[in-house]
């Protein structure tokens, strides 16, 4: 058993390295997991078990570049991350269990959790006990690196507290994980506020927009005054988002003016209009137009499929990216606007000189949150400046994009996890 | 529904008849801060490995009690006229410190209650990994510095105000 030990323990030593920061973590960032068959607890069904963890992984890989992937087939050499229960003498472990009370699991950095099925482990959100999703999630901090944290709300104190009705990770614990892993980063499909029109229960008519963030298939709602995504996101676009091509979109535009209060998906040569007040796509609109539509029917002088666009509300045009072009598209003509499309250079200068995207922009997003226009690329985004900045600092150009920064400085992890956690 | 046979279902309650040992002296205390790494930062990556000479195990304590741990000094060396060392007393106002707890160095009631609390088995102060120097076999260099985070120990975190209310997912 020692020598098996040793040799597992050899073998996924070889896993670690000493990451770009200079700690020692996991090298990779697809990671295996697995409940042991000999380590089942007693007071879970192994289903409830295997939910549990698979939501604890899940958590972890909404706030770091890491998944993580249920293994069942694999051999046990082979998974990262081996979880089991035992009591006292357990699963051929040096550190015996103690009995009820006081301590109800380590693990090790090779990747091993143990649990202490003395104690009296609960579901999530079942009153007394000690959660098990929370020692799950402290564990598999351990795993990957993280000491405990003597930090009121931090999940890596080392003392169990009674769980809230529900927990989730704290903006430490993310810096924290992220200190060893770095952040999330990745292109987008599209960036956007959706408006809508509700009805307050005093029967007010208000407006309200959420952020989201688009990629492929997903999305992120994103809470700009919490500064991070939605809790337990993202989600599948077909969803949230009934109708949409469930492999995501290239472009949303809202036309929002006196006359007109029309929004737009656009994938491919085609694009859908979306009917907010009952969150689906129209198939046939109220104008008696049937979609999909192609994009030079309903924008003639455009031609699909695009990189991304957005409506300018100031000059009531609707800006559409393709490769190192822009076609300004008048609404109220219905017509591209004279003189385009033209250069994104020209119609976009960049205000320091080399620093520009140069087209196949993944996404153009009115922030209504700062009141200003992004585009994004890759890891990068450019503010456009808007008179705000013109006024403070002259000359600017018109449109023109300032000095580049990371798109994970300034809307905080956005992560994906693992497919197969998509649905837990 | 588990299967039982009892009326009382007696035969599928939890017995707890194996409980942890409570602490309530200051040599169970000082097993504690042994253990946790206060009194010396624990090895925890070789604490895996039977007889470790850097790490202590569970047989080691059940057998000498709370007898003392190679390399470190022993707590009662009759200095103190309460039978504490210095290194105790120290661990203890550590373990006070990071726990939230007034710092008396004094084995009171609150942090009596505070090491018997359920809690994770993984040292509080281990030998620091980063600075150790991993190698592919698995031996580590002699460093004993501290690898255990305390206020601002990490890094770029700060609490930040915008530190949200856990809504349902």
């Amino acid at each position: 058993r020692k020598h098996h030990l040793a040799a597992l323990i050899s073998k996924n030593r070889q896993r670690r390295d000493v990451s770009e920061r200079g700690y020692v973590a996991f090298s990779k960032r697809l990671l295996k997991w697995r409940l042991i068959g000999e380590g089942y607890s007693s007071q879970l069904t192994v289903e409830e078990q295997r939910y549990i963890f698979r939501l604890a992984f899940r958590m972890w890989s909404e706030v770091s570049p890491l998944e993580f992937v249920e293994d069942m087939r694999s051999p046990l050499e082979d998974v990262d991350i081996r979880l089991g229960f035992g009591t006292g003498r357990h699963l051929g472990c040096n550190q015996r269990f103690d009995g009820t009370g006081q301590e109800f699991a380590h693990a090790w950095f090779l990747g091993d959790i143990h649990f202490d099925d003395d104690e009296h482990f609960t579901a999530p959100n079942t009153g007394s006990g000690i959660s098990l999703l929370k020692v799950a999630v402290h564990e598999i901090g351990h795993v990957l690196g993280l000491p405990h944290i003597y930090r009121s709300g931090s999940i890596m104190q080392p003392s169990y507290l009674p769980q809230e009705s529900s927990f989730e990770m704290g903006w430490m614990d993310r810096k924290a994980i992220q200190h060893l892993y770095g952040g999330c980063n990745g292109r987008f499909s599209t960036v956007f506020d959706w408006i809508r029109k509700e009805k307050t229960p005093y029967g007010e008519v208000v407006v309200r927009f959420n952020t989201y963030f688009m990629r492929d298939g997903w999305y992120w709602l994103y809470e700009n005054r919490n500064n991070r995504t939605r809790y337990g996101d993202p989600v599948a676009l077909q969803i949230g988002w009934h109708g949409l091509p469930k492999d995501g979109v290239d472009a949303y535009v809202h036309v929002w003016s006196r006359k007109r209060d029309t929004v737009y998906f656009f994938k491919g040569t085609r694009f859908w209009r979306y009917d907010s007040e009952n969150d689906r796509v129209f198939t046939l609109d109220p104008e008696g137009r049937r979609y999909p539509r192609p994009i030079s029917e309903g924008f003639p002088g455009v031609i699909g499929p695009i990189d991304t666009a957005f409506y300018d509300r100031r000059d009531s045009h609707i800006y559409f990216f393709k490769n190192a072009l822009v076609y300004a598209f008048n609404v109220g003509a219905n017509a591209l606007a004279r003189g385009f499309p033209k250069s994104i250079r020209e119609v976009f200068p960049a205000v320091r000189r080399g620093d520009h995207p140069d087209g196949n922009i993944d996404a153009a997003y009115f922030s209504y949150t700062h009141g200003a226009v992004f585009l994004l690329k890759g890891s990068r985004f450019w503010r456009v400046a808007g008179s705000r900045e013109r006024r403070r600092r002259l000359p600017l150009p018109r449109n023109g994009l300032l000095p580049h920064e990371e798109v994970e400085g300034q809307w905080f992890d956005i992560c994906n996890v693992h497919p197969t956690a998509l649905k837990l | 529904e588990k299967l039982y046979h009892r009326r009382d279902r007696s035969d599928v309650r939890t017995v707890h008849s194996n409980q942890a040992r409570v602490i309530t002296d200051k040599h169970a205390a000082e097993v504690f801060l042994s253990r946790y790494g206060f009194i010396k930062p624990v090895n925890w990556e070789e604490a895996q490995f039977e007889g470790s000479a850097s790490a202590f195990t569970d047989d080691f304590l059940e057998d000498f009690g709370d007898a003392v741990l190679e390399g470190s000094s022993p707590a009662w060396d009759g200095k103190d006229p309460d039978g504490a060392s210095q290194s105790f007393i120290s661990a203890l106002e550590e373990f006070q410190r990071v726990s939230g707890l007034p710092v008396t160095g004094v084995f009171d009631e609150a942090t009596k209650e505070a090491m018997n609390k359920p809690r994770c088995g993984v040292p509080d102060k281990e030998v620091d990994r980063n600075a150790a120097g991993f190698d592919l076999k698995g031996h580590i260099s002699n460093n004993t510095s501290v690898n255990g985070s305390h206020d601002g120990d990490m890094g770029n975190t700060s609490a930040s105000t915008h530190q949200s209310q856990a809504g349902h997912r």
